[in-house]
């Protein structure tokens, strides 16, 4: 029963007012981005990628795996692409440097899956074997040791994909990861192509934050 | 659910986008060119509380049960979202890194009365 002089609730009246409430929207869409993204401010680029680069690499990524959880099941993930810095590099091998940053993993990562994509220019009928050595932090001072290491055959011209296994996984979780590309035999180390934007090796990891340790129920 | 359109007062989702560009952010996210922060807005009187409910009978319980308990004014009914989506976002860190990833209950798709 209304109350005498109630207004009927749902009758016409002033809607919300989005125009002078434009500022107050913008500024909540802004922190519901940020929050979410466990950032506490915007990023600013330290280098610029460039578009080629970029395409280039969105191609490359690989797709969901074939046995996703379903999504209900699925907490937030994150597939990271890491672009080669080139770090120290000789005549018979160059280190790249692959940086992480610490948003995506304030409380802890997961590594579900990595992987290394290089490309390589080959002279036709060549073929070429590679030593690809993953460093790692020894756990007594900060010098870098040799976690593993892969002999890669490279018959052809191309993009090539090496999985990167736990030793790693366990650098990337620490926001660090340094390979060195070392050849073997006569072909050129320059056939691993560093300068052009298009083909920049990158790193590619599928990564869930939060406690290593997760519980699985069976 | 139900769009809010002229100046209905009733619980209804209210579409608010913010493209990228307008708030300067467009060179750190890739993709996508904007995101749809849209929100619930109205009233929602006894009435109508658990509309629209997941099924038609929802409803109707509800409202048998404040015929039944008289509850006229007791506790109230909310204008809340009932179906949300995630947002996908294609970003660089601030180590130049590609990110991409999907932020789950970003978007809201339609609004109802608790």
């Amino acid at each position: 029963t209304l109350r005498p002089g109630s207004q009927c609730p749902v009758c016409g009246g002033p809607a919300v007012d989005l125009e002078s409430h434009r500022e107050l929207l913008l500024d909540l869409a802004k922190r519901n981005i940020l929050d979410k993204l466990h950032l506490s401010q915007r990023p600013t680029l330290s280098r610029p990628v460039p578009r080629a680069a970029l395409r280039t690499a969105l191609q490359r990524l690989c797709g969901p795996p074939q046995w996703a959880l379903p999504e209900e099941y699925r907490s937030q993930e994150y597939d990271i692409i890491s672009f080669a810095e080139t770090g120290f590099s000789s005549i018979n091998q160059t280190r790249l440097n692959f940086h992480f940053s610490s948003d995506e993993t304030a409380g802890g990562m997961e590594i579900r899956q990595a992987s290394f994509m290089f490309f390589v220019q080959l002279p036709p009928n060549s073929t070429w074997s590679i030593n690809v050595r993953v460093f790692a932090l020894s756990p007594h001072d900060t010098n870098l040791t040799i976690a593993s290491q892969h002999l890669l055959e490279v018959g052809v011209s191309g993009w090539h994909q090496l999985t990167l296994g736990p030793e790693a996984q366990a650098a990337c979780s620490q926001g660090h990861l340094t390979l060195e590309l070392v050849p073997e035999g006569q072909v050129a180390q320059s056939s691993v192509i560093m300068s052009d934007t298009a083909h920049r090796p990158f790193v590619a990891a599928r990564v869930r934050p939060g406690s290593k340790h997760r519980v699985r129920r069976r | 659910g139900i769009d809010c359109q002229g100046g209905s007062r009733m619980c209804c989702r209210q579409e608010f986008f913010v493209d990228f560009r307008e708030i300067g952010w467009q060179d750190w996210i890739i993709q996508p060119e904007g995101y749809a922060m849209n929100f619930c807005t109205g009233q929602c009187p006894l009435h109508v509380a658990g509309i629209p409910g997941i099924a038609a009978s929802f409803h109707t319980a509800v409202f048998n049960l404040l015929k039944a308990n008289t509850a006229a004014g007791a506790g109230g009914s909310c204008c809340v979202p009932t179906v949300q989506r995630p947002l996908s976002l294609l970003y660089y860190d601030r180590n130049s890194n590609i990110v991409k990833t999907d932020i789950p209950d970003m978007v809201v798709e339609a609004c109802g009365c608790s």
